[in-house]
């Protein structure tokens, strides 16, 4: 069963590019066939992977606006069966360019009906809002994985994010799941990380990721050197937890 | 000499909430008159002060949208010169409300022009994009403070946000200045860190304020309790640099 994975949170800065980023590398080197799509128009996933189109070649830009007949897809690393759909500045413009066409909320989901086949997993970093380009790529996923900091202000935005995912499946989307709530940068020290983490898992029972990905200085160096951390620090606590949640994410009951 | 100072960053996670609650708070605290708005729909600097209108309460939406009579304003500590505009998660649907009306990215700048008289310092704190709520505040003010992690991405958002400035300027906001760039979350054991503050500071010669505000966990649990962080913690690493970058703040030469 092919997943389409919309990494989503409007609350900025909580981990959706490092998660998009290494949950995808993680899973290819799983040996899954791995599509990351880079819908943020800071691109934020595709320089962390050392891929930079400039602004006047193809990207997700043409690809939403225009159905691009190829799209600029690239491998970044021959060994890893991970492709990337990447982005640059020019996706800005489509957040009020979509408005105008037909159908501007499944403009994503009618593009990947063709591209999909050839994957077992596509993952859609989104950026920092519930903007359009949030809600195209929440219409084309089978599933959403929230990341949250473990921080007082992640609880206050996660009611109004569920509350559009709900709208999202009754509108235009009627498979889209919860794939699961993942608790980011956590650092076992800080008090306010556990009860902020407790709380989650009892507000939303049986959602939250088992894999706790830990604060790791090393996941803040890996997208400076473009390499997804199990390929720049193997043994390092970020690369353990993103094999880790590769694992569980891979092996659950698609019931769940 | 009136100030409006926008606290932009379209990089989500940047401390852009945080430095607007606790600089608001510090200038209030050396006895400056503040006005804090909230024009960020996750209403975090409006929550973080323990303050949260209802959906259906008039908030900065109605101040925007239709220029509300009397606007919201309240004083959440009777012994701070601090008024806050507070805002809820209506503010979202102003981002497509506002196209349809004449000026759609002056009308904040004319909301604050009968407002702004009794205050020495007005603070706006902005979501993590740069759409029309953004815009806004960029148009309705006289500096654009950027506070930045010291992280990879950090460098790469930053000369959009300069372009978008620079636009700004030119178009609807010839007064608008670079009130500074904030190194926020600065962990002095991280290379990394160092490595990106340097980059920062010789890109940008004298733009960047010498102020640095450290990882301190003290300012993840202050708005858990509604109060900025020389309330919640006085003596803390996190207080004294927001209170120092207050004093350097204010008494910056204007003609810096
Ligand atoms: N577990 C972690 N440990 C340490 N640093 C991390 C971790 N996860 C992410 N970071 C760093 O924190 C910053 C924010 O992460 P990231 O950019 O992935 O968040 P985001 O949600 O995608 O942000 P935006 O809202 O701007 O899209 C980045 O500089 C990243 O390198
Ligand atoms: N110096 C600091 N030390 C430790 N934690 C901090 C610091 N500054 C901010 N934080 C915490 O980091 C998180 C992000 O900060 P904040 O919400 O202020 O960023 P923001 O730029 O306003 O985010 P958004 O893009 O969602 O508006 C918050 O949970 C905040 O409490
Ligand atoms: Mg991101
Ligand atoms: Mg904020």
């Amino acid at each position: 069963m092919r997943r389409i994975v919309a990494i989503a949170n409007q609350k900025g800065g909580v981990g959706k590019t490092t998660t998009s980023i290494n949950l995808a590398a993680a899973l290819a080197h799983i040996r899954q066939r791995v599509l990351l799509l880079d819908c943020d128009p800071q691109a934020n996933a595709s320089s962390g992977l050392g891929v930079r189109p400039p602004a006047s070649a193809p990207s997700m830009y043409q690809v939403l606006l225009n159905g691009a007949e190829a799209p600029p897809i690239v491998q970044p690393f021959p060994q890893l069966p991970l492709h990337l759909l990447p982005a640059n500045s020019q996706l800005a413009a489509a957040e009020w360019e979509l408005p105008g066409r037909g159908n501007p909320e499944g403009l994503l989901a009618a593009r990947l009906a063709a591209l999909a086949a050839a994957y077992d997993y596509l993952i859609i970093d989104c950026p920092p809002s519930l903007g359009l380009l949030t809600v195209n790529a929440l219409v084309a996923a089978t599933e959403v994985v929230i990341p949250i900091q473990c921080e007082y202000f992640a609880m206050e935005g996660l009611s109004l994010l569920l509350e559009t995912v709900r709208r999202i499946k009754l509108r235009w989307n009627p498979n889209l799941q919860i794939g699961g709530i993942l608790l980011t940068m956590f650092d076992r020290r800080n008090n306010l990380a556990h009860q902020v983490a407790n709380d989650i898992r009892r507000h939303f029972p049986g959602q939250v990721f088992h894999t706790l990905i830990p604060r790791n200085v090393r996941l803040g160096e890996s997208p400076s050197h473009g390499l997804p951390i199990h390929l720049y620090d193997p043994g390092c606590p970020g690369a353990e937890a993103y094999l880790a949640l590769a694992g569980e994410f891979h092996h659950r009951e698609d019931s769940d």
